[in-house]
């Protein structure tokens, strides 16, 4: 739908089927953490999956936050100069749910956005390893 | 700013390129895609020229719903707006169910979906240029946009990075954009 003007768009309250989008529901999930099980969780992480950053999806999610999902998280907050806390808090959540881009942030689960730039996605776990 | 994986651009000689549209649409849309590219081409030697054939253009838009084909499909209003493809690829994707405001002031707006046609635009032909995301909050290539919001000047983060794949536009004074003269979102979006 265009609206060549202002004028021509409807007057408020407005709504289509009752949501402004599709991942709203996600808000539900605030201070959500490592351990815990929410239904609807897996919708989440298909979310990651799509934007790169879960790879090697499986053919269903749990509702699980399992450690995937927090690295996940921890690489997002990251790419968005977010807090990096490993969970579901209000920062986090408010930037999940913007309208964005359908590209992906990590390509062939490598980025250059903020995530890449100390060290690969991939190698972070190994690295700390390594220095310990 | 990023690049995507190999770092795909448009090679030298194809660097003056055509665009077509899958839709009928109205002159002033048109408009709106003719603004976006000349955003890209006041800062490189690339230059975009608009073409009625649409399979014969190098650069493909459309707006399309749901599942069109390629694998990513569209989810209804907001959500994810568009999609494009690297070089040499073509393809930029809109999602059709969004509710496009292509002039007047979108911050206005008193639709809480209304997006911004031409900042939408200008973020995706950096992906057609070769661009991945920023995370530059004030790039144009960052991923998330809210609705009623309008951000369409390139940011320093954007001209560096496309002028890094291509040179600079030898008439480019280097005062395209700054930070500060970003059209600034003023909506908290969903």
């Amino acid at each position: 739908r265009f609206f060549p003007n202002i004028t021509g768009l409807p007057p408020l309250p407005f709504s289509k089927n009752g949501t402004l989008a599709p991942w709203d529901a996600f808000t539900k999930f605030a201070g959500c953490r490592s351990g815990e099980k929410r239904d609807g969780l897996a919708k989440l992480k298909q979310y990651f999956n799509e934007f790169g950053y879960i790879q090697n999806a499986p053919s269903n999610f749990s509702d699980d936050f399992d450690d995937e999902l927090e690295k996940a998280l921890r690489v997002y907050q990251q790419n968005f100069n977010l807090n990096v806390t490993g969970e579901l808090d209000d920062q986090t959540l408010q930037k999940i749910v913007l309208p964005r881009c359908g590209n992906a942030d990590i390509v062939n689960g490598t980025t250059s956005m903020n995530s890449g730039k100390s060290a690969s996605f991939h190698t972070t776990k190994h690295f700390h390893t390594t220095e310990h | 700013f990023t690049f995507f994986p190999g770092t795909p651009r448009w090679p030298d000689h194809r660097q003056d390129l055509t665009y077509g549209f899958a839709d009928q649409l109205t002159d002033e849309v048109k408009a709106v895609f003719a603004r976006a590219f000349e955003r890209w081409s006041a800062v490189t030697p690339l230059t975009f020229t608009p073409t009625d054939s649409y399979f014969l253009a190098d650069i493909k838009i459309g707006f399309f719903t749901g599942d069109h084909g390629d694998g990513e499909p569209f989810d209804g209003v907001l959500g994810t707006l568009a999609h494009a493809f690297s070089p040499t690829n073509g393809r930029l994707h809109l999602d059709g169910a969004e509710d496009w405001v292509v002039a007047g002031d979108v911050r206005t707006s008193p639709l809480p979906s209304a997006v911004d046609l031409e900042s939408v635009a200008v973020h995706e032909i950096g992906h057609l240029l070769g661009l991945g995301h920023s995370s530059d909050e004030n790039a144009i290539m960052y991923p998330t946009i809210s609705s009623r919001t309008r951000k369409v000047e390139l940011g320093s983060d954007d001209v560096e990075g496309i002028q890094y794949l291509y040179g600079s536009n030898p008439n480019y004074n280097g005062s395209t954009s700054t930070t500060s003269t970003h059209e600034r979102e003023t909506s908290g979006g969903v």
